[in-house]
């Protein structure tokens, strides 16, 4: 995942998908098509789950902490 | 959007183990650790959990038996379509009692033990351990069923919310001991050092136990523990009292005198020995400088002629008991030791006045007075109600006699 690098729209979307937050299989974002209201929803849910400020939005407090060392479970199951 | 309606707390899967005396293997250990100390390591990790349950854990080590949770460290793609992604990211993953309960630990990761540097193996290991178990993450940020990483927790206690979530697993805990016999360590809920009856050579702890009370224990290296006593002293490790003491304090400590007052090593890696108005500071074995000093230069608002110094390991800071006082000394704190003190020891409900010594050990700190110990329980902020009682005899459980 890119460390400390910048997180764009894309990234976040596997991000979102790898820890349960969208039900999209990682091969269906190479074609790089993607619902923005998908987007947001999803990371609206991560943020209430990390306890963020819940905005919907790719703020820098949620690429940091989408860029923090963690567990590969999934967040989110069934 | 509006933050959550739900309160934050715990998950659970949906299965767990029908049983509660679980069997686990290290079939495949990380590349920079020693394998004696991974041991260890995880079974303290289990023993977080055996802690608050009658859940008990037994590591096999031969090859044939069957067991409930397999562990290895693994590098990229590993044989579970999930591959590790290299240093960071993501760190581990395990699967769920009903998926099998296996742990896989990333070995790109620069795993560590008592450390700030790395990633804590302690740590990861409890929370992969806790999916084992059918624990899911928990939305609490101080679970340590949250989701990620917050670096190496010298004090580690676990969250109120992953106790909640473990026992409506499988229950509160009921039986005093956790551990199980089995062919490995055992993690059970009393983390005293199981110290083996060894035949102790003439004069090694023979002293020791003959009179089990000491000018100070303290902590040296990871798991090394010294007994200072007079002009002597002794090497504990995990195995017992080390082959080969008593020798002098002076043969090894070059500089500094016997009947040490109190000593402590501080997370700087750095050992400072007390003695009446005096401080020593050395580096392991050698002396960091030039000492002695007054301890009213170097540690202000701290008195003279100390009975102990520890650093506690419910908040890390350095705390100094005499008499019936006590202080605590903040470093990065101006003036370090606030007006406010001295305060009694009796707010450490439990603990006497006028202690020998005090010391910390496995996440826990150890008060020492007249050839008996009680474990404090930094939670409750009272000794350790654990069975049998405290105060038990130092000479049996620490000397081995």
């Amino acid at each position: 995942f890119p460390v400390g690098g910048d997180i764009s729209d894309t990234n976040a979307m596997i991000y979102l998908s790898q820890f349960g937050y969208i039900n999209k299989s990682l091969s269906q974002f190479s074609s790089g098509y993607f619902n923005r209201d998908q987007l947001s929803t999803a990371i609206a849910d991560f943020q209430s789950f990390a306890g963020l400020n819940i905005t919907g939005e790719l703020d820098e407090e949620t690429k940091a902490t989408m860029s923090l060392p963690r567990c590969g479970v999934k967040d989110r199951i069934g | 959007y509006g933050a959550s309606s739900r309160s934050k707390r715990y998950a659970l899967q949906g299965s767990r183990w029908r049983v509660k005396s679980l069997k686990y293997r290290i079939s495949k250990y990380p590349s920079n650790l020693n394998h004696g100390k991974v041991d260890r390591e995880l079974a303290r990790a289990f023993g977080v959990w055996s802690d608050y349950t009658d859940l008990t854990f037994t590591q096999v080590k031969s090859g044939s038996e069957q067991v409930h949770i397999d562990i290895r460290f693994e590098k990229g793609e590993h044989g579970d379509g999930d591959p590790f992604d290299g240093p960071g990211g993501t760190l581990a993953h395990a699967y769920f009692p009903v998926y099998g309960g296996d742990a896989h630990f990333d070995d790109a990761e620069h795993w560590t033990i008592d450390s700030y540097r790395g990633t804590n193996l302690f740590q990861v290991a409890a929370h992969e351990f806790g999916h084992s178990l059918g624990l899911s993450h928990s939305d609490v940020k101080t679970a340590l069923m949250a989701p990620f990483y917050r670096g190496y927790e010298p004090s580690f206690t676990l969250d109120a919310d992953d106790i909640l979530g473990i026992q409506k697993l499988y229950g509160k805990k009921t039986r005093s001991s956790g551990g199980s016999s089995g062919d490995g360590s055992s993690s059970g809920s009393d983390n005293t050092p199981k110290l083996p009856k060894v035949p102790t050579a003439p004069g090694s702890g023979g002293t020791l136990c003959k009179n089990a009370s000491v000018d100070t224990i303290f902590r040296a290296e990871e798991d090394t523990h010294y007994v200072f006593k007079g002009d002597l002293y002794w090497k504990l490790t995990d195995d017992g009292v080390a082959a080969g003491y008593p020798r002098k304090i002076s043969d090894s400590w070059q500089g500094l005198p016997g009947d040490i007052d109190a000593a402590f090593t501080y997370r700087n890696g750095k050992t400072y020995f007390f003695k009446g108005p005096h401080y020593w500071r050395y580096v392991g074995k050698r002396m960091d400088g030039d000492y002695p000093k007054l301890i009213s230069e170097g540690f202000t608002g701290i008195p003279d002629n100390i009975d102990a110094a520890v650093v506690w390991t419910g908040n890390g800071k350095i705390y100094f008991y005499k008499g019936t006082k006590f202080w605590k000394f903040d470093p990065a704190q101006r003036p370090p030791v606030k007006s406010i003190y001295p305060k009694p020891i009796s707010n450490w409900e439990g603990i006497p006045n006028n202690i020998d010594t005090a010391t910390v050990y496995h996440g826990y700190t150890y008060f020492f007075k007249n050839g008996q110990y009680w474990r404090f329980d930094d939670r409750s902020f009272a000794v350790d109600n654990a069975n049998p009682k405290f105060p038990r005899p130092t000479s049996k459980w620490w000397f081995g006699c």
